[in-house]
Formats: structure tokens, C-alpha cells, sequence
């Protein structure tokens, strides 16, 4: 059972997307799997970057990149370290 | 589908007919004039054509079920590495495992030990397609080196294939509806239905959920009078899928004892299927001098249809931590799903390899790795890259 600290790892609901998801289709398992690395790690930042990298990206900005996928955010869950999103095709 | 956000780097899965690649350009476009990191390729932040330049890029999948059925440059691993090729400079495409069998195709770009290029000057692209000179540099060695987790990075990806039919069916609506029926009091669910209709927007559920017991909605047997409506805050899917997490196992494999700042965020779909991420903060005994404790993720997603039954786990948590080897997780979760076969992936940094003292031959060398009860190993294929230790595992039920 979990008992999430407040404020430390906050969960974030985007209750539009949820409300009529429909995924009667079967379809294709196999995921597709990007990573990419800007930097060696998160405390070796280049001088330009801002000060929380990527994560200082906000969730619409990353939304319209998803668009192109075909992905809709269903929630999110904000950490210190990393952002973690939960989409739905 | 999932996408994880670290302040240094991006993973993004996506499953179905998702056009992943298609997003790529925008996303190297947005860690340029959103997060600031340098790019290579245009005189300019205001030509379009502008792309932060990657250290490092992975792309991989699995053979599809259904290739015929994907789109845009996913309808074969020759479109995609053509589109890769395109984009980036110094790519190189793998194949890894049976090709008349379950197979993996990698393509990465790595750090060749290159010093900084002057910025490229892009032609006119045609129809969007990136052309060959606005191509961008990967693995430039800049001045942002520094510490880095890359030298200690591990990733392990079990994917599973035939799941076995009578546990898949815990992925179901149904199914899932009535085990929750039988853990949350009706009262719960009904608030849970009535907050749902009247939320507006996404921002109004962000301090309310804070504090949300949204476990005490699937953990526990929670009395009809402790139940708030913000505990209740949740949508049916979220709440089934938290159930579902429990019920199945998942929430075990990085048990809330040994990770007590832990979060799952999961979703159960209707009809059928289930996503989850896991955010895993390291254990406070391995922060680093400033009290910076890093942070991994675990992610599960499963198609329980049985023509095409599918379930894939992919996590970062390093083995060894809290004493878990990476032999356990695999163990773990392949008792959950009970498939017909698998295949595990398992990327390791060579200087974490190093330092435990095994060289390219120990790498994995965690036997049991290779013994998972009830299945054979069929193939175990190690690459040896650069910086990385890829082993590539296939199993089939005895």
C-alpha cells in the first residue's frame, strides 16, 4: 500500500482525456522506445541549458510533440528527479 | 504508452500505431529553445531547422504483431533507420535475436570521441523531410561534461509474448471492477463517480490530489467515514488500475517497505489493457554528499487480448540496489504474466560492469539470470558497444 508524501511526488489526472478513452481495439503490443541524452547526467548541464533541463519543459509544450505521435496525456507524476507521464494512444 | 522526463534526458514508449518518430524533430527542437541545450546544426535559435544536438540516442522495438498496420515511417525497420539516418550523422542500425522468431532492432548514435563542430548551414528542407545537411551531430564532447549517472546506467526491458490467458484476464474491465467491488465500499465509489463529472481542468486536481489517500481507496479496507472526496479525487481507470497493480503483483516488485517514497500513477482501459508507471526514489542510504538522491522508473504496459497478448516491463532502477538483483525483477515479473515467451534486454554502462569486477564475458553474469524456472533460455547474444554492455536474452516455456 502506498502512502505518497505530500508534495514531494505529486500525481496530476487529466480528467478530459480520461473521461471517454476508448480502446475497444485490439491492437499492436510491441512498443516503439526512444531515449536521448543531452547530457552525461543530471548535474552536468551545460552552461546554457535551464537550470532543470528538460524539466523545466512544460506538460503542453511536450503535448504538441505527443500530437505528432498520437499520444494523449493521462497523468502525470512530478518528482524532484524525474517526470513521469502516462499516455494513452 | 509512457514517457519519462529527467533534466538530462527523454524516454519515450509508445505502443499501438503510435508515430513515435514523427515527434522526434520537434522534440530535439524543444530541448533547444525550451530547455536551452546547444545546438549544431543552424546559425540561429530562430531557423526553424534548429536542433539541440544529443550525447547519445536510442532507438529500439521489437518485430511487430501487426507491421501492416503501422504508419508513417514505422511500416519497417528499413523506413525507420532510413528516417534515423536522415536525421542523424553517425547512426548504426542492429538486429538482434531470431529473425524467425521473436528479434529486437536497435539503432543508437553515440559519443565518438568528436570535439565541438562549428554550426551547420542548412539547405531549404523539402516537403519537412530533413535533408542530409541539416542533419544533426550526435555525441558531441562539449564542456558539459562533468559527474554523470551515464557512467553507472543500467536498463533492463522484459517484453512477453502468450501470456497466460486465465492471468491476463486481471487486465480486463470486468474482472478488475469486480476485485475493487470487493476491496472499496460502495460509498467510495459512488463519491469517486460524482467528484469525476464535476471536475473541470487538469490544474484544479494538482494540490487536492496531494493529499490525496487514493491508496486507501485500493489498499485498504477503508471505513465509509474516512473516505473524502478528495481522497475520491481519481478517475474509474486510475482507480481499477491502482487495484489492478496491487492485485496482479506489480506492486510488489519495488515493494512501499523497501521504497517508502514510491509512487505508482496506473490506468486500467476499457474494454481491456493496462498501463502503469512507477517513480522509484533511491533509498536515502545512497544520496550523494549535497543529500541528491536519484531517481528511476519502472513501466508495464499489457495487451491481455489472447490473439495478441503482449506485456512489456522496462525499469532503470539499478540491481543491487536494496539488494534486488536484476535476476529477481525478471523472476518477478515473469511469474506475474506467466508468458509463453520472453525476451529480456539488458543495457549496462561497461564502467559499472568494471567496477563490479566482471569483464565483457561476466557481462549479465548474474546466473540466474539464465535460469528462470519453467522456461528455457534459447539465445544469449551479448553486443559490446563503446560505453555499453547489451545482452540480449530469449526464453521459451519447457
Amino acid at each position: 500500500t502506498f502512502s505518497p508524501a505530500p508534495g514531494s511526488l505529486q500525481l496530476t489526472i487529466n480528467h478530459d482525456v480520461a473521461a471517454d478513452l476508448d480502446s475497444s481495439n485490439a491492437f499492436e503490443g510491441p512498443e516503439k522506445l526512444l531515449e536521448v541524452w543531452f547530457a552525461p547526467g543530471p548535474d552536468a548541464l551545460p552552461p546554457s541549458a535551464k537550470e532543470n533541463g528538460l524539466k523545466a519543459v512544460t506538460p503542453s509544450t511536450w503535448e504538441g510533440m505527443l500530437d505528432m505521435v498520437n499520444c494523449k496525456v493521462l497523468s502525470i507524476v512530478k518528482s524532484d528527479h524525474v517526470d513521469a507521464y502516462l499516455l494513452s494512444e | 504508452s509512457s514517457m519519462f522526463v529527467f533534466p538530462h534526458k527523454l524516454i519515450l514508449k509508445t505502443c499501438g500505431t503510435t508515430t513515435l518518430l514523427l515527434g522526434l524533430r520537434r522534440l530535439l527542437r524543444i530541448a533547444a529553445v525550451d530547455a536551452g541545450f546547444p545546438f549544431h546544426n543552424a546559425a540561429s535559435i530562430d531557423d526553424i531547422h534548429a536542433a539541440a544536438t544529443p550525447l547519445r540516442v536510442f532507438y529500439s522495438r521489437k518485430n511487430f504483431l501487426f507491421p501492416d498496420r503501422q504508419q508513417g515511417p514505422h511500416t519497417s525497420w528499413k523506413e525507420e533507420v532510413r528516417f534515423l539516418d536522415d536525421t542523424f550523422e553517425n547512426g548504426s542500425a542492429y538486429l538482434v535475436g531470431r529473425m524467425n522468431a521473436d528479434h529486437w532492432y536497435l539503432y543508437m548514435t553515440g559519443p565518438p570521441s568528436a570535439t565541438l563542430t562549428p554550426p551547420l548551414t542548412p539547405r531549404s528542407s523539402n516537403n519537412g523531410s530533413p535533408t542530409r545537411s541539416s542533419k544533426i551531430p550526435t555525441g558531441i564532447v562539449s564542456p558539459f561534461n562533468g559527474i554523470s549517472d551515464a557512467q553507472t546506467d543500467e536498463t533492463l526491458e522484459i517484453l512477453m509474448m502468450d501470456l497466460d490467458p486465465e492471468l491476463a484476464k486481471q487486465f480486463y474491465l470486468e474482472q478488475a471492477s469486480a476485485v475493487a467491488s470487493e476491496r472499496v465500499p460502495a460509498q467510495a465509489q459512488e463519491a469517486c463517480r460524482a467528484a469525476h463529472e464535476s471536475l473541470g481542468d487538469i490544474d484544479s486536481t494538482v494540490d487536492v490530489f496531494a493529499n490525496c489517500g487514493e491508496s486507501d481507496i485500493s489498499g485498504q479496507q477503508a471505513d465509509d467515514s474516512d473516505v473524502t472526496a478528495a481522497e475520491a479525487m481519481t478517475t474509474e481507470g486510475h482507480a481499477l488500475g491502482t487495484v489492478v497493480s496491487e492485485t496482479c503483483g506489480l506492486a510488489q516488485i519495488y515493494p512501499v517497505s523497501d521504497y517508502p517514497d514510491a509512487r505508482i500513477d496506473a490506468y486500467l482501459f476499457t474494454p481491456c489493457g493496462y498501463s502503469a508507471n512507477g517513480v522509484v526514489p533511491a533509498p536515502t542510504a545512497s544520496a550523494d554528499e549535497q543529500g541528491n538522491k536519484a531517481a528511476h522508473y519502472w513501466t508495464v504496459h499489457v495487451t491481455p487480448e489472447p490473439n495478441c497478448s503482449y506485456a512489456s516491463f522496462e525499469t532503470n532502477v539499478p540491481s543491487r540496489q536494496n539488494g534486488r538483483r536484476a535476476s529477481d525483477t525478471i523472476h518477478q515479473v515473469v511469474n506475474i504474466f506467466k508468458p509463453g515467451r520472453f525476451t529480456v534486454t539488458f543495457f549496462e554502462t561497461k564502467n559499472k560492469v568494471a567496477e563490479e569486477g566482471a569483464g565483457a564475458n561476466g557481462v549479465g553474469v548474474d546466473k540466474r539470470m539464465d535460469d528462470v524456472k519453467g522456461y528455457r533460455r534459447m539465445d544469449r547474444i551479448v553486443h559490446e558497444f563503446d560505453d555499453y554492455y547489451l545482452v540480449f536474452r530469449y526464453f521459451e516455456r519447457e
